[in-house]
């Protein structure tokens, strides 16, 4: 299964959150497990944008895709020094 | 940097331009990249006052790094590595230290361009040596370690950004990029928030040049550094056999080869392999065809520094290395582990010759040290990227050039000055050269600017930077490019290279906002989700408007010829000076092109009144897709000169 997961960085729409939450993080997790039961949050993203970076399957970026209030689910892209 | 203070008119009789107190230690620099050597004499904080109140930053601990190693230069160290251990694994941390100490020299050696504090006696095996210093060097530093071996990810460099800005830096440096241009960028969309926080995000251009389109980082929010030398140089002598001589470039220091001539043999002849025996690539040269000569290697394929340890494991006593078209006569020196030096494209044409003609080739070099005072300077690099703009044709890049060619700076106590392993030099200083290098220049620059001038905004500092900018030599003559020795042009240097003396009285600037950036996206017809990913809310654009990139306020002009002959461009100054009277003048290389600027004369009565202008662009659209034609545009007080470039692409 690891193998097939590859790292995405979500973009939520802070704005959306339902008024159930109190903290964001915990309406990401929630959004997160919507989609995978057992995906982990890698990071959590406040300044550079609103969202969080995880680990997926394709199929459950698409099922991630889909939920209340995610803006988009992008590939981790690589960097090189210069 | 020893020698880049000077270059840019930074020394002792300009001091008095920027403050080196209060306002100038208080700007905290944010380096991501691959951690820092807090050890350097770079980063002593002797004579600095307590850190900046306003700062949230810390240091953090980890693997042969704690917290007490910050002191008041270094105010924040931290790292991002759960993106590249969800992939790679643990950290293996007999290789690398899973913390923010930097095992490969890159951070230390930005961290230090951008700030570093005052070390006299710097220098590199006895080349370049002088009092070494940041261009910022009462700023402060605080380290993202965002970079692992061998690559950096993109969910840990966001990381990185999304805590910088937290922190509170100032200014943010990022010598690091993507090859794969699109939209899809952690980079450009952190930068954005650090922009609208009022952070000046520089970035570096990319070393994919001489080729066009090759550019990094050119997000519009974001400040793009391109490449270029230095009037210092590390001259090394080959002599061949047949009483010819030509000069290379090396940082080799050791025991020098025997002044008398000795064999010589071109790598390709001496190896079985047809494919690579000629770059010098482990295991194909044939050691009693090398055993105790000198051997010419080719550009490419492997590290430069590796075929002079393949020669050396190969018996070999000295290397010439090959500079291919793709260098051109560039003279970027490495820290051979043997006697070598590295030529020009035309003199590595007539050595390779001579190699393949002469019956009893012989050779020698001689190393000569460091000179100064070399011209013409600066030259472009030829490995600074290049425009048009792969994404966006109409925002021309890069913004400008620094030093990035043959910069010392400080370095990793982990690895030698080469970065092989089997170098067991170790060294408080190396010089290197990229676009990495001449980033964090900028970032310098733009942290002085910010102490003189704390409410400008990022887009207001990279105006005064570009529009001081200058693209000739004192002759008048413009700057060479070292790729081809002809002139270079903006899609090479932009507005030009970065002058901070005059930067700081720039007179006008072009100022821009987040609105601005945002109309930009607009114009591009950015799809909603992507304008809200960029603006983190529920920014739309308005279907009543017209937005067109033509109007975002950038101090450079880019022409995308697309089949119409008129092209209208606005913009708007801000008079940062006295009052005075701007007149106009307005260059254009070819009749292909004529600018017409309305008015063309701009009256100035109080500080920070704003006066706008009409540029119209009429071009002969039918020439062959693929040209270029380049001007400028001058806004003069006779106190100020405002420069503009102009680039016009078929």
């Amino acid at each position: 299964d690891g193998a097939q997961q590859s790292t995405y960085i979500v973009h939520m729409a802070k704005s959306q959150m339902p008024s159930s939450f109190d903290q964001h993080s915990l309406w990401y997790e929630s959004s997160l497990k919507s989609a995978s039961e057992s995906a982990e949050m890698l990071y959590t993203y406040n300044n550079a944008i609103h969202g969080f970076a995880t680990r997926l399957t394709p199929e459950e970026a698409d099922s991630l895709m889909v939920q209340p209030g995610v803006i988009s689910v992008q590939s981790e892209q690589q960097y090189e020094l210069h | 940097t020893t020698r880049t203070p000077l270059f840019l008119g930074l020394e002792v009789h300009n001091a008095g331009l920027f403050p080196e107190t209060g306002a100038a230690s208080d700007v905290v620099i944010g380096v991501l990249d691959t951690g820092v050597w807090p050890e350097s004499k770079s980063f002593s904080d002797e004579g600095y006052g307590p850190v900046p109140s306003t700062w949230k930053g810390e240091c953090e601990t980890g693997t042969n790094f704690t917290a007490s190693l910050c002191n008041r230069k270094l105010i924040g160290a931290r790292f991002f590595v759960t993106g590249y251990e969800k992939i790679n694994g643990p950290v293996d941390e007999s290789k690398e230290s899973r913390s923010p100490r930097d095992d490969d020299g890159h951070g230390t050696h930005t961290a230090s361009t951008a700030a570093g504090s005052v070390v006299e006696g710097a220098n590199l095996l006895g080349f370049a040596n002088g009092t070494a210093r940041g261009m910022a060097y009462r700023a402060r530093v605080a380290v993202y370690k965002v970079c692992w071996k061998p690559t950096c990810f993109g969910s840990d460099v966001l990381a990185g950004i999304d805590k910088a800005i937290e922190d509170n830096v100032n200014v943010l440096s990022i010598s690091l990029g993507r090859r794969r241009r699109d939209y899809n960028n952690e980079i450009a969309i952190g930068a954005f928030s650090a922009m609208e926080r009022g952070i000046f995000v520089s970035c570096s251009a990319g070393n994919d040049g001489p080729n066009p389109f090759s550019l990094s980082n050119v997000a519009p929010w974001i400040t793009t550094v391109g490449a270029g030398t230095l009037d210092r140089d590390f001259p090394a002598l080959v002599t061949l056999g047949n009483g010819k001589y030509y000069t290379g470039v090396s940082l080799f220091k050791g025991d020098a080869l025997s002044s008398k001539l000795l064999p010589f043999v071109y790598a390709g002849n001496a190896s079985n392999n047809a494919t690579y025996g000629n770059f010098c690539f482990p295991g194909t040269l044939i050691p009693e065809k090398v055993k105790g000569k000198i051997v010419m290697c080719e550009k490419g394929v492997n590290v430069r520094v590796e075929k002079g340890e393949v020669v050396k494991a190969a018996g070999g006593l000295g290397m010439i290395l090959a500079n291919t078209a793709y260098e051109g006569e560039e003279r970027t020196a490495n820290a051979f582990l043997l006697p070598a030096t590295t030529v020009g494209e035309k003199a590595s044409d007539i050595i390779r010759h001579y190699a393949f003609t002469d019956p009893n080739p012989t050779a020698s070099i001689v190393f000569q040290g460091t000179v100064v005072n070399v011209q013409p300077s600066p030259v472009l690099a030829a490995f600074s990227s290049r425009g048009p703009n792969p994404i966006t044709p109409n925002i021309l890049k890069p913004d400008l050039i620094a030093p990035g060619v043959n910069i010392l700076a400080a370095w990793t106590g982990a690895v030698g000055p080469s970065g092989l392993a089997s170098d067991t030099r170790r060294v408080e200083f190396n010089i290197i050269s990229g676009t990495s290098m001449s980033c964090p220049h900028v970032s310098g620059l733009a942290a002085l600017l910010k102490s003189v001038y704390p409410e400008w905004s990022p887009a207001a500092i990279r105006s005064a930077l570009m529009t001081t900018a200058y693209n000739t030599y004192k002759d008048g003559n413009p700057i060479i490019d070292i790729a081809t020795g002809i002139p270079s042009t903006p899609f090479e240097h932009g507005a030009g290279h970065v002058s901070p003396t005059t930067a700081v009285n720039p007179g006008l600037i072009y100022d821009l906002t987040t609105a601005d950036y945002l109309g930009f996206l607009c114009a591009l017809k950015y799809n909603s989700s992507l304008i809200r990913i960029i603006s983190r809310g529920n920014y739309t654009c308005d279907p009543s408007k017209t937005y067109s990139v033509a109007d975002l306020n950038y101090p450079s002009f880019a022409v995308n010829v697309d089949g119409s002959s008129t092209y209208k461009y606005t913009r708007t100054v801000t008079n940062v000076g006295g009052a005075g009277s701007y007149s106009v003048k307005v260059t254009s290389e070819t009749t292909a092109v004529k600018i017409s600027v309305e008015p063309a004369i701009l009256n100035f009565k109080e500080v920070n009144e704003k006066k706008s202008y009409e540029v119209t662009f009429t071009v002969d659209s039918s020439k062959p897709s693929g040209s270029n034609s380049f001007g400028s545009i001058e806004w003069s007080d006779g106190k100020h000169v405002v420069a503009s470039p102009v680039a016009i692409s078929w």
